[in-house]
């Protein structure tokens, strides 16, 4: 574990929390992206789906952790489809989620470290990852405009794997420790965000909203 | 079976 792991996990249970907190105090999850909730569940379900196969007692803090994204992501999700339906803007929500799933998973078949179930489930997921995060800017694209602590919970998710790459820059250097899917999903991943941060850096932290040219 | 290399990252 590094500093830069610490805080891109610390960055990642941060962004899920505001989520929660943010839906469940104002009892409402419009401008929140359904579908790249149900992404991020999918992403956390076949990554860790170890939990599932052969459960081990609860002895660190990993499967802990592993644990908490499943079941906030899941939960999330339920906030959003059942208990908030009502505020649930699907409208704008209209990104087509297939065309990030398939893509994802015929690319995990052509491109793996090895051919079977697992690692394939895994190199899906982090595939799946990279995309997910694209229906909610969609969404903010869409409607022009997005709340405070929305821009807070983007910020956060952005973040977490943007630290990883420094993790794994560390981790090259230190432990020549080189994962290529990973980090080739990632760098896509924090690029997605770029404009995003742009505008959190210039706007958000002045106090503004990030209002886009509708 | 070969189990899938342990990935020790979230």
């Amino acid at each position: 574990m590094n500093i830069f792991r610490l805080f891109g996990d610390l960055s990642h249970l941060a962004a899920i929390a505001i989520l929660l907190l943010k839906i469940w105090k104002t009892r409402s999850c419009a401008g929140v992206s359904g579908k790249t909730q149900l992404l991020f569940a999918v992403c956390f379900i076949t990554r860790y789906i170890d939990l599932f196969l052969h459960f081990v007692s609860l002895y660190n803090t990993e499967k802990v952790m592993k644990l908490i994204y499943i079941s906030a992501s899941v939960f999330t999700c339920y906030l959003i489809f059942f208990k908030f339906k009502a505020t649930y803007d699907g409208n704008h929500d209209s990104m087509r989620a297939e065309f990030l799933i398939v893509p994802a998973a015929g690319l995990a078949c052509l491109i793996n470290t090895k051919f079977d179930a697992i690692e394939i489930l895994w190199t899906f997921s982090i595939y799946l990852e990279a995309v997910a995060i694209l229906p909610q800017l969609f969404l903010i694209s869409k409607t022009g405009e997005a709340e405070t602590i929305t821009s807070h919970y983007l910020f956060a998710q952005g973040s977490y794997r943007a630290l990883y790459i420094l993790n794994w820059i560390y981790r090259y250097h230190y432990e020549s420790h080189v994962d290529t899917i990973a980090i080739v999903a990632g760098v896509v991943q924090t690029i997605l965000y770029c404009d995003f941060f742009y505008l959190y850096i210039t706007k958000v932290v002045k106090g503004q909203k990030i209002v886009l040219p509708a | 079976s070969s189990v899938a290399q342990n990935k020790d990252e979230l």
